[in-house]
Order: C-alpha cells, then structure tokens, then sequence
C-alpha cells in the first residue's frame, strides 16, 4: 500500500 | 490534494504555458536548452506509463496527458517548426543526454522501492526530472542574454518543486505510512540546483533590472 499513494502525484 | 499540491501542480502548468506561449506566438526559442525539453519528454514518457492502467482521478490523468502533449509539441517545435528552430541556440546547448541518463538508470536499478519495471521506470523518471534542468542552466550561464518569459519560465519551474516540497512535509504530518525517501531526495536535489538562479533571479526583481546571471 506505501508506494500505492506516491503514485498519486504528477 | 492538498494546496501546496495543487500550487504546485498550476505553476509547472504556468511554466509549460510561458514556453509555449513564448514558441508558439513569438517564433522564438531563443535561450531555451532543446536538451532538457528532451528529457523532460523521456522524464513524463517513463513516469507515466501507467496512464493507461492505473486511475487515480479525472485531474491527474488530463494533467498527465498535459505534460506529455506539451512537452512532444515543445520539441517538436524546436526541432521541426523552421522559423523557430532558427532561433536555437544550438552551438551552446552541446550538453550531451547520456551522461545525465545514464548514472540515472543504473541509480534506477539500484535504488527503487520495488524491483518491477513500471516500479524501476517510475524511479527512473525521478532522478531524470531532479537533473533535467541542468543543460537549461548551462545554457542559460553561457548566453547570460535572458529574455524575460525565459526567465519566468525557469521561476515558474523552481517554484513548481518548491510547493511539490511544501506538499511531502504536509502529507507526511497528515497521513499515515506516507514516507518515500526516493521522492523526497531526488525533489530536493532538484529544487536545489535552482537556488543558484532564484538567487540572481530575487536580486534582479529588487533592484528592477534584467536578469543577468554572472560569468
């Protein structure tokens, strides 16, 4: 799941 | 999102619309390194390639698709569009790509939070975009000449990191498990190669010059 929300990003 | 997210998000937007607004109706890319526009092609073209397989939100796949468009059409224009391709510097800007692509792919392959290739091109694209500005700024050193939409376009990118920073520090505050040293590191590296040129690029607001950057 941690690297799951830095792919949120631009 | 949160607001520094979205600041930041709308002033590299700004600092795409400046060049292109510079290219597009002044013919002219005077000034501007068609090496880091390279890059920055290869920077989106590797960090997004999930467009396609991960959702994330309306917003974040049309500012994708964005940066990806203008990014192409900056080069294209440069390359291929006559009256402006005449105006490239292209005897100063001899930076070569690999030498800044290569370390940044072997890092890729070293340090990454998981071993799969989206994962690997993903961290890629990061160490790439935090050195992309650098044939910019030789470029900038060597022509010393800079026009002002140039100049606002480089404050514009700088302060795109800047709010990307502000953004990591309130999201770490705010939300659980958020910590992505990768992310941070390679972002700070990057907002620190522009401390150079916010410096003369403040001075020469205050004393209401033009931007001169010293030899």
């Amino acid at each position: 799941e941690e690297s799951e929300n830095a792919h949120d990003e631009l | 999102m949160n607001i520094f997210r979205l600041a930041g998000d709308m002033t590299h937007l700004a600092s795409v619309l400046v060049l292109l607004l510079k290219i597009h109706t002044i013919k002219s890319c005077a000034g501007v390194s068609l090496k880091t526009q390279e890059l920055y092609v290869i920077v989106f073209a590797t960090r997004y390639l999930d467009i396609f397989t991960s959702f994330v939100s309306i917003y974040n796949s049309l500012m994708k698709l964005i940066f990806l468009g203008s990014s192409f059409s900056i080069v294209w224009y440069m390359r291929y569009h006559k009256a402006v391709h005449r105006t490239y510097d292209r005897e100063q800007d001899t930076f070569r790509h690999w030498f800044l692509m290569l370390p940044c792919i072997l890092l890729a392959l070293l340090i990454h939070e998981k071993f799969t290739f989206f994962e690997v091109m993903w961290t890629f694209s990061l160490y790439l975009e935090a050195v992309a500005i650098l044939p910019q700024l030789v470029l900038l050193q060597r022509t010393r000449n800079i026009d002002n939409l140039t100049g606002q376009y480089i404050f514009l990118l700088g302060g795109y990191r800047g709010f990307y920073i502000l953004n990591w520090i309130y999201r770490y505050f705010t939300e659980p498990h958020y910590v992505h040293w990768i992310t941070w590191i390679s972002g700070l590296v990057q907002t620190l190669l522009y401390a150079d040129f916010f410096y003369y690029y403040f001075l020469s607001w205050k004393n209401n010059k033009k931007l001169q950057l010293p030899a």
